[in-house]
């Protein structure tokens, strides 16, 4: 199973 | 404070029941533009945000903003006693520990109230870029429902393709494996029935199936759903309303 990114390496915190 | 009436309680019904189960406690923030909610899962692989502009509204009126901090189970309670065809007000403080709710029928001689307690919600916000997308395809949003779930039954991954082919969605499991694929098919006496893709560029991603057919109980918000896709970025799923959206954004999983 391929593994799954994480969303807060896409999107910054703001 | 906060005034808000919705001329027919489905709206905020069927918005909760799309979301409940993605994410449990969350602030509704009001302001001016209305009444928006933006949350990421436990695991941070989904986000939804979500819109309800103040045009969508028979009556808005908020002064300052405020952030609603509502536990969506317990908000779900309470919507079960509003009648989808109910008129409803919502309500609230300056700095409120309580969100006053009221359901009237149309004959206007029933007024149901209920109070649901608010908590405080330290809630972290994401900025998402604006993006460019590589492929975006609207399609009806019960059979993107239809193709997840077969798909799931199957496989805990879908991979999409967008190439000027069409886009498919396919997937391996242990018992076997499924494809479908969609061509572009326009209708045009029924927009709502047909399929659109604008494509950049070929785009190529894997998904986590269970988030996806997560996100089609939203389906009941939106004849069509819109698909946002681009190379290594997260997947835009996007179900708009007349007055509003509801969005989920999925981030991909990557290679084996």
């Amino acid at each position: 199973t391929p593994l799954q990114n994480d969303l807060h390496e896409f999107f910054t915190m703001v | 404070m906060l005034e808000a009436r919705l001329e027919q309680s489905s709206v905020l019904k069927k918005v909760v029941d799309a979301i409940k189960d993605l994410v449990q406690d969350c602030n509704f923030d009001c302001n001016d533009s209305g009444i928006q909610l933006q949350a990421m899962d436990n695991s941070h692989v989904a986000l939804v945000a979500m819109h309800l502009k103040t045009e969508g509204f028979a009556l808005y009126r908020c002064d300052r903003n405020i952030a609603l901090g509502i536990n969506l189970v317990s908000l779900q309670k309470v919507l079960r006693a509003a009648q989808n065809e109910d008129v409803m007000t919502l309500k609230a403080e300056d700095s409120p520990d309580a969100l006053s709710l009221v359901f009237e029928n149309s004959e206007n001689d029933r007024i149901s109230e209920y109070d649901l307690k608010l908590m405080d919600i330290d809630q972290e916000h994401l900025g998402i870029p604006e993006t460019e997308y590589g492929a975006t395809v609207k399609m009806p949003s019960a059979e993107f429902q239809r193709i997840c779930r077969d798909l799931s039954l199957l496989s805990e991954s879908v991979a999409i393709e967008a190439t000027k082919e069409g886009i498919k969605f396919s997937c391996t499991g242990d018992i076997g494996k499924g494809a479908v694929t969609l061509r572009q098919n326009p209708n045009v006496e029924k927009p709502e029935l047909g399929t659109t893709i604008e494509l950049q560029e070929p785009v190529a991603l894997t998904f986590s199936l269970k988030y996806l057919v997560n996100f089609c109980k939203a389906s009941g918000l939106s004849n069509t759903v819109t698909i946002s896709l681009s190379n290594e970025v997260p997947l835009l799923i996007e179900y708009e309303m007349e007055h509003g959206y509801v969005r989920f954004y999925l981030a991909p999983k990557i290679g084996d």
